[in-house]
């Protein structure tokens, strides 16, 4: 079966794209065969990938509006590796859905179709809760909330879990938060591991609850501040293929490890 | 006559409240009356500001559903400085407004009646280009564009001029992008001074022609990176309250200094 994984958080700027581009990348070098998904209208994932979001003719847009199947839309960008592409046209497809019916399963609908040799579908959601992210969340089963260890970013989890709650409630009952990833983490800060601590105790006290964070673990590898990932997507390179001995190529590799096989980590 | 400025970038986590609430302070300390007005529905800036969202009756959602005037609804938070502050209903705000005759003018309407005893006016936008940052853009006379020095900075960058481009050809003749803010700089990167080098090379090419940014001035003060600056909200603090000796003090100090007065500069 297809592992079908959302990464989302409505809080800009806190390393969605930097992560499913490098975690698909580092899946697809171990020999999984990964989908990509870019659902942000910034075609940021499309971009980091080194693909020009003008070149397909078919993507995210293209499937949302069904006048592609996901199959036909796939651009192959590295072994093992697929994207399916963001152009400037998504930019319209929250205003042109919002009177479809079932507008919120578009694309559950369409990945439903994807055939079974595929190992993972990676969705890079775009910093919103609107229409687009409501699409990821109710086609797939797992969420991974990247956060930036800041107090401001406590804050905005809570509309976060609230969103992920409703999804499962009245879309995907099968929706769950998998993992809670902590990025462009400063170890040197107090404020990082208060931050840490504090969603420590949040996904502890979930515990044995039936909410949908009930069994979220919170990743133990933290991305680090590396200036190599902000480099990398200027070339249209992965951290592997533009530093592949620094600590982002590090720590995106034993993430990738983590989310593989966490039972491996304990 | 007030001074009346738009910090905006649709890019999220790049240094917009922090810029707003900092530089709005610096401005308190040196004497000029200062309105910082949130319009982000996150309510980030008054948090940041120590203002519980919840504790005000009027914010910025009543002045925008027009239930309440700027005066009626400020809160004064430091000396010289006040809050119109984002309240939880500012979400619901851009899709009440939606339907509304002049809805991208109706801040422009409340912000007229403004006592001419204050010196600034100062906006944090959402990281969206919707209609709340189009309410920001028609109601100022300036914009300032904080930026994080990264690859992908740049692409956001063309679509947000040409939203400024737009409201002031059809909506607002006098807006103009003032300011450019590189912010987390990190002077030992590279690319850091890649992205600077790209922006300045832009700016001049436009200096001359009529498009809204030909006179920007690219800040010669970037914010630097400074884990204190990250610290001060989660205490309802300015920097200079919370770390009046760091990097962050001295660099919004003197960002206020060149905002206020750029010949001192020169
Ligand atoms: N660990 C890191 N160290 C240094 N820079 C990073 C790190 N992670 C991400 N970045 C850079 O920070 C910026 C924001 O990261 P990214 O684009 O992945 O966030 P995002 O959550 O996808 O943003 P958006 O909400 O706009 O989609 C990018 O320029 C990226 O290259
Ligand atoms: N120079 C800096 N050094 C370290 N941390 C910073 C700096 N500037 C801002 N931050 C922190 O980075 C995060 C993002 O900054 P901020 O909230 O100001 O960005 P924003 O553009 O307003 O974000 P949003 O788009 O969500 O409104 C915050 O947690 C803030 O405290
Ligand atoms: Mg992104
Ligand atoms: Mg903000």
């Amino acid at each position: 079966t297809v592992r079908k994984i959302a990464v989302l958080n409505q809080k800009g700027g806190v390393g969605k794209t930097t992560t499913v581009a490098n975690v698909a990348a580092a899946l697809a070098i171990k020999g999984q065969r990964v989908i990509a998904v870019d659902l942000d209208p910034q075609s940021h994932l499309t971009i980091h990938l080194g693909v020009d979001p003008d070149s397909f003719e078919n993507g995210a847009y293209e499937v949302l509006t069904k006048s592609a199947s996901i199959a036909d839309s796939l651009v192959n960008v590295r072994e093992n590796l697929w994207v399916l592409g963001a152009n400037i046209d998504l930019v319209g497809a929250e205003s042109e859905l919002v009177s479809e019916v079932g507008r919120e399963t578009i694309f559950h609908e369409a990945v439903e179709t994807i055939s079974d040799d595929y190992d993972y579908l990676i969705i890079d959601c775009p910093p919103s809760l609107g229409l687009l992210s409501l699409n990821a969340l109710a086609a797939v089963d797992e969420v991974v909330i990247p956060l930036q260890p800041h107090f401001l970013a406590l804050q905005g989890l809570g509309q976060l879990l609230q969103t992920v709650t409703l999804v499962s409630k009245r879309i995907n009952p099968s929706l769950k938060i998998s993992a809670i990833l902590l990025c462009m983490f400063d170890s040197r800060a107090t404020l990082s591991s208060e931050v840490k601590a504090d969603i420590q105790n949040f996904i502890g006290n979930s515990r044995g609850t039936n909410c949908p964070w009930a069994d979220a673990d919170l990743i133990p590898i933290h991305v680090r501040r590396n200036v190599k990932l902000a480099e990398a997507p200027s070339y249209g390179k992965t951290i592997f293929e533009y530093e592949p001995d620094c600590n982002g190529s590090r720590d995106y590799a034993a993430i990738a490890d983590f989310l593989h096989d966490p039972a491996s980590f304990k």
